[in-house]
């Protein structure tokens, strides 16, 4: 299957995404 | 028991697997048998999806600043992070030793790895731990087959990437096994 694979700087953007507060 | 489980919410990006945070601090008085290791370790959230995990992660204390003899979990959902637990019994850990001031950083950037899927082993990472001490932090990284090399080096040279450890940094590995002896 596939594997759902986010790198860091992603991840780290998504802390700040507004879905996220 | 699907009633209860844990998954994204609308929008959000989800994560391979779901994980819990788990948190241990050791009381002096009690003597460290696995069974007050089993009562002093609780279980504090499960996260589905990065917003989840960031949710969460954010109003956590940062194990730079705990004091004492205590720990922070993240393991896979349905793994304990104990030896004992089945997907553990044949595994090991990678330990790195942090010399003060580090844990924090070194900690996030790790479960980062773990969640977001860098090490490339399958189904093998267990989950991780930072363990606050008095003169030094420890990093560790559990994998359910302590006897596969190909795994075991592919999880130390990505964490080396992933931590940005400088290349005379004494990276352990130990069993399971060896720590019940």
């Amino acid at each position: 299957g596939t594997r759902i694979i986010y790198d860091r700087k992603f991840l780290l953007e998504c802390r700040s995404s507004p879905v996220a507060k | 028991n699907n009633r209860h489980k844990v998954s994204p919410g609308a929008g959000e990006h989800p994560l391979q697997y779901n994980y819990t945070f788990w948190f241990s601090r050791r009381t002096p008085s009690r003597p460290s048998s696995s069974q007050s290791y089993e009562q002093n370790i609780r279980q504090i959230g499960t996260v589905a999806s990065v917003e989840q995990f960031w949710r969460f992660y954010s109003h956590l204390i940062r194990p730079g600043d705990l004091s004492g003899h205590s720990d922070f979990h993240l393991f896979k959902e349905g793994i304990k992070p104990m030896w004992e637990d089945e997907c553990n019994r044949g595994g090991g850990k990678w330990i790195i030793r942090l010399r003060k001031g580090l844990a924090s950083r070194f900690w996030e950037n790790m479960i980062l790895a773990m969640v977001g899927e860098q090490f490339m082993v399958g189904e093998e990472i267990c989950g991780a731990v930072v363990s606050v001490r008095f003169q030094e932090d420890i990093l560790s990284i559990w994998n359910r087959t302590s006897n596969d090399q190909t795994t075991t080096s592919r999880i130390r040279d990505t964490l080396r990437r992933v931590l940005n450890l400088p290349s005379n940094t004494i990276m352990e590995y130990k069993t399971h096994n060896d720590s019940l002896r």
